[in-house]
């Protein structure tokens, strides 16, 4: 099947040629009937040059529109896109109309990394405080064994 | 008409990724 | 309504109607331009004859009626061009998502699925919170701790010194050492009682 861009040529080359068609030097010398009668070879020469202007104008015209554009360049790329969901039968999304709605979906890969973070990052927390506890628990116990010492000692003393 | 729908689709393109860089700033701090 | 075809504009950057216009002012333009040329050229030669009955006013109504007849035709052959261009190479196909746009694709939420995710998020900030407020208490006690228990083995330690110091100048129990000063001294004070009686 043919390119956007060509299709853009053939479509603009098939107007300017169907249009020049139209512009027959019968019916350019049947407007200008009065001329021709008087210079009938000029009337040729000048729809010659007419065309050939008409033609050479536009065409230089469209490229300029092409090339502001970047036409082709845009062209070539909605050519790949279209190429590569060739597969999807499925109508794609499309803009909602509701811009911060739509705007959430852009955030919800980061979001998901930031979940996966902090509950990486709770995991660690936990079993951190898992073990200080348990040293925690361990100190107190020492300490309760050491005053019980000491309080043995002392009413010995006494 | 043509000036509005450029304007709005222009910002429908790049201002998501505005928006995220500056969530993925807000979650980095966050994390930091 | 008239489709405003605001996918292809965030596409092409303008809109597919503005791109049509553009060829449509192209062709008008220049058939415009050049018939006026076409009609300057005409009026020059017409003014080279001599004696020449053909009026400016009758060369304009020629160019008039050549000009309406190729805009007519024109504007036929343009609606054509028109739907080609609007409907085949100006257009996005519905199947087609633009790049910046893949993130919809991969990550389809909802509004509401979205904030049950921002909540999730809120919850894990606020156990993260409390965990690390927990493990801050838990070290702060374990320093307390460690400066308590040295304080208390200070304080054993003592206790053993003491006992260390009897067992170095011969009393292995201090008790039974106490327990028989006490008694001895209790004898010694009776016998003092004697003497001092019987000495009376």
């Amino acid at each position: 099947p043919p390119t956007r861009a060509q299709l853009f040529d053939t479509v603009v080359d098939t107007v300017l040629e169907k249009l020049v068609a139209a512009g027959s030097y019968e019916r350019f010398a049947s407007c200008y009937r009065c001329f021709y009668k008087l210079q009938p070879e000029v009337t040729k020469s000048i729809h010659e040059q007419f065309i050939f202007q008409l033609q050479a104008s536009i065409k230089e015209e469209i490229q300029e529109v092409k090339e502001e554009g970047k036409l082709e360049m845009l062209f070539d790329a909605l050519d790949r896109l279209v190429e590569e969901a060739k597969d999807q039968q499925e109508p794609a999304w499309r803009p909602s109309g509701t811009p911060e709605e739509d705007a959430l979906s852009a955030m919800v890969p980061y979001l998901l990394k930031h979940h996966s973070y902090l509950q990486r990052v709770l995991k660690e927390k936990v079993e951190d405080n898992k073990q200080l506890a348990e040293a925690v628990l361990a100190g107190r116990g020492r300490i309760k064994e050491l005053q019980q010492l000491i309080q043995a000692r002392r009413e010995a003393w006494q | 008409f043509e000036e509005l729908v450029v304007e709005t689709t222009k910002k429908r393109k790049q201002w998501p990724k505005k928006i995220l860089k500056h969530a993925v700033q807000t979650y980095k701090a966050e994390q930091e | 309504s008239v489709s405003p075809m605001a996918y292809e504009a965030q596409f092409f950057g303008f809109t597919p109607q503005t791109c049509v216009l553009r060829v449509y002012i192209a062709f008008q333009d220049y058939l415009f331009e050049i018939m006026q040329v076409v009609e300057n050229v005409i009026l020059k030669k017409l003014e080279a004859v001599p004696g020449c009955k053909v009026s400016p006013l009758r060369i304009r109504k020629c160019t008039e009626k050549f000009f309406v007849f190729m805009k007519e035709q024109f504007n036929k052959l343009f609606s054509n061009l028109e739907t080609v261009l609007l409907q085949l190479v100006l257009s996005i196909p519905p199947n087609v998502l633009l790049p910046e746009d893949k993130v919809h694709e991969q990550y389809p939420y909802s509004k509401e699925q979205f904030q049950v995710l921002q909540g999730e998020v809120q919850e894990l900030q606020r156990q993260c919170r409390a965990e690390a407020a927990a493990g801050q208490a838990l070290r702060a006690e374990l320093e307390e701790q460690k400066v308590v228990q040295a304080e208390l083995e200070k304080i054993l330690q003592w206790f053993a010194g003491l006992e260390s110091i009897c067992r170095e100048h011969g009393t292995s129990s201090v008790k039974e050492s106490f327990t028989f000063l006490t008694q001895n001294s209790k004898k010694l004070q009776d016998v003092l009682k004697d003497v001092e009686k019987k000495s009376r």
